[in-house]
This record gives C-alpha cells, structure tokens and sequence, in this order.
C-alpha cells in the first residue's frame, strides 16, 4: 500500500524514511595522510592508508575505520571535510566519532544551494567568543533559532580516542515542537551539502607533557592530525510530506518519488494541469494535494489566479486555457458566440455545443439562445435558424425585411 | 405546413454588398 494514500484512497502526508544521508557518499578532505608516505599511513598501502571513504564506510566497534589528515605543523590550519548529500535533505543530526582527540575548535556549515554558499550551522570551541565571536551557549529564542550557535561541548581533549561531535539541529528551539507550521526551522534543516571544519587542536601540553613522536597520539607540541571514524549525516530526503522515497532517476540523481499530483526533485510544485490551488506543503492533518483545473475535458492547460481563488473562499483559482470543442470561459462550461448548449449531451462530450448556424439574411445576428439555440429572428422569420418565413409572410426581394406581410 | 426556407437567389443585394454572405 502507497504510504502516501489511506485505506479510502485518500492522500495523506507521507515522508521518506529517516536514514544516514552520508552513509556510503564520498567526503572530500582538504587534508589526508599518506602522500607522500609515512611511516603510519601510506595512501598506496592497504593495510597504512586512511582516505576520506573510511568516513563513510561500514564501521563496528571492532572494526572502525578512520580518515586522517596530515601532520600539520605549528600554527593551527583549517582542515575541511565536505559531504555533498545530492539532494535538499531535511537534517536531524550531524555527527562525527573521532579517532584522534577531537579539536579543540570546530564549525559545522551547510549549503542549500550544492556549494555555491554556505551558512554556519553550528560552533564547537572551549573559546567561543575568542574564536567565532559567539557566545558561549547562548539562549535560543523565537528570534535567533534560525542562527547558528557556540557551545564548548564536544570540544574537551577526552577521550583521547572514540570522542563524539554531535549536533541537533532542532533540539532546544522553540519552534520545534510545530515544526509543520514553522517554514523558519523547515528552511534551518533543509541541506544539499555538509561542511565540517576544525579549526584549532588542543596543544600538545594538555596531552600530559611527553614528547609524543608526531605520528602517535594525535599531537606534539608543534605537530598534530585529526582522524574520524564515523561522518554521519542522519535526515530524511527533503519531498515536502508528498513522497515516502528518493529515487535515482535517469541521470542518476536522487529525486522524490512525488505524489498527490506534484513534481518537482523536492515535489516542490505542481503537476501542469493541476493549479486549480497554490501549492503548498502537507501537514500532519492536509495533504495539500495539488488539485486538477475543472475544464470538462475541453482543455489541456490552466493557470491559477489568485484573485478568483480568494473569491472562491480559498477553494479553487483555475483558470482553463484554449477551451477546446466551441467552448469557452473560465472552466470551458459555456458555449462561445456562435454556439449553444446541446441538452443531449453531457458538458464534457466533445459535441455538447452546436453550431447557431444562424441564417445570415433571416437572422438578426450570428447569436442564439445558449441553451435553446434559437436565432433572433427578423419581423415575419421563424425557425430555429430563422430560414424561413412564418405563417401569412411571403419572402421579399430585400435582404433587410426578407418576409413581408402578404397583403 | 412548414413554409419553404428562404431562397438566397431572390434577393436584391443592390445597396445591400455589404450584408451579402459569401455564397
């Protein structure tokens, strides 16, 4: 059954399913060891290399897996790891379990737009202000949930190995508990790609003083790398509450499987032919769906006007365009000048209007009765189509009086 | 006693080109 539809065939809000959006993607590193070779890491060497796949892959417990970066040396430098998750992806969590000691200060960043900008999403530094200029867990109001915010959790030097970064991007804003109603946080967990930077490691001092050789332990006083096991980005595939999965399509890019008669890679607009009501997003209590222009099968295309929506209580703006089948106005209900309704017919048949066929001397015009298809008939003509003269009338040579009184 | 449709072919159209069907 269609996750997307109830028992009665009626549609219903439907979601994908919450999965880990990185699982399995490539991650670009700024920064990875092993070229040229090291003594512990060596990129052509199986066994002794740590590329940015190990960020992605399967990890156990047992079995963990780590990207490391470099040995970087003296002053801190920005080292970047950059998911791109190929669709908008509504984001719950973003986490990374570390296999060096974790950095002393971090940033997450998204972009909503595949790379082209980015936008911080969260701060990790036990100097927030010194730092990033941000205060140290802030309060979150109505006013600043859409902001990224500092905190120094996740940012102490223990446990030197298996330490954890992981960011809510809902918990604790006020929001959250309405989310359908709140476009705000809908827009702050919408994602297409995920950046992390560490920005600063702890200094060797803090590491109890020894001389670390510079490929152990993570640190030394003048040199030190990052490794990470585990680059989680949990979320759902972002199609509006109109698709319960992401597929790949032709190209093999993931889109939505859109329903309720919407399109679009986030199922983001309307089908053709269905404006008859602004798109909107479903709600745990509207599906929204995307309804059909009533044009009685007379016409292909429509458009919405919100004018005549507004003054339909909300309930229905399309408007038919090239009524086909002699019909006209705004639904092709009615006949077009020249033309009236054959009651025989149903509106929707494809000859439900007749032609007029008004008599061009003994009609006063081309227009008939809509419904009767009488033509206005000229003095003393009479017919349907007035084509002929009535009873005690006899035809005249004057195509301006064609039925004269017979005297 | 349907009287007989009129019959074009009948009527002066002098003065009148301009209300003349094309036949």
């Amino acid at each position: 059954p269609d996750p997307c539809y109830d028992e009665k065939g009626a549609p219903r809000r439907c979601i994908p399913e919450f999965v880990n959006a990185a699982f399995g993607k490539d991650v670009h590193a700024s920064s990875t060891c092993g070229k040229p070779p090291t003594r512990h890491c060596d990129s052509s060497d199986p066994r002794k290399a740590h590329p940015a796949s190990f960020l992605t892959d399967l990890n156990t417990a047992a079995n963990m897996t780590c990207w490391r970066s470099e040995t970087l040396h003296h002053s801190p430098q920005n080292v970047t790891l950059t998911l791109s998750l190929g669709k908008k992806f509504e984001v719950i969590y973003v986490s990374l379990q570390f296999c060096s000691p974790r950095p002393e200060s971090a940033a997450i960043f998204k972009s909503m737009d595949y790379g082209k900008t980015w936008v911080p999403y969260q701060y990790y530094s036990s100097q927030c202000r010194k730092i990033y200029g941000k205060p140290n867990k802030a309060t979150v109001t109505k006013q600043n949930e859409q902001e990224a915010l500092c905190t120094d959790g996740h940012t102490d030097l223990y446990p030197l190995t298996g330490g954890l970064i992981a960011f809510s991007t809902l918990d604790g804003r006020p929001s959250a508990q309405d989310f359908d109603n709140s476009p705000v946080l809908q827009d702050w967990v919408t994602a297409t790609d995920i950046r992390v930077l560490f920005s600063r490691p702890h200094l060797f001092r803090e590491l109890g003083g020894r001389d670390h050789d510079d490929e152990d332990g993570g640190m030394s006083s003048s040199s030190y790398y990052y490794a990470v096991g585990e680059f989680q980005v949990g979320g759902r595939c972002k199609c509006n509450g109109h698709a319960s999965r992401c597929t790949k399509d032709k190209e093999g890019k993931l889109v939505c499987d859109c329903k309720h008669n919407t399109e679009g890679p986030e199922c983001d607009r309307c089908k053709p032919f269905h404006y008859d009501r602004p798109w909107q997003r479903a709600t745990a209590r509207e599906a929204n769906e995307c309804l059909a222009c009533n044009c009685n099968l007379h016409a292909r295309r429509c458009r919405f006007n919100m004018e005549l929506y507004k003054l339909s209580g909300r309930k229905s703006g399309g408007v038919c365009l090239n009524c086909r089948h002699n019909t006209a106005g705004r639904h092709c209900h009615y006949c077009k000048e020249g033309f009236y309704r054959d009651m025989s017919k149903s509106i929707t048949d494809r000859k439900a209007c007749k032609a007029c066929d008004c008599h061009p001397v003994g009609a006063a015009g081309k227009t008939c009765n809509q419904t009767t298809g009488q033509c206005p008939c000229k003095d003393g003509v009479t017919g349907l189509t007035c084509n002929r003269c009535a009873k005690g009338y006899q035809q005249s040579r004057s195509p301006v009086a064609p039925c004269i009184k017979i005297p | 006693d349907v009287m007989p449709t009129l019959d074009m072919a009948l009527f002066d159209w002098t003065d009148y080109e301009d209300l003349r069907p094309e036949m």
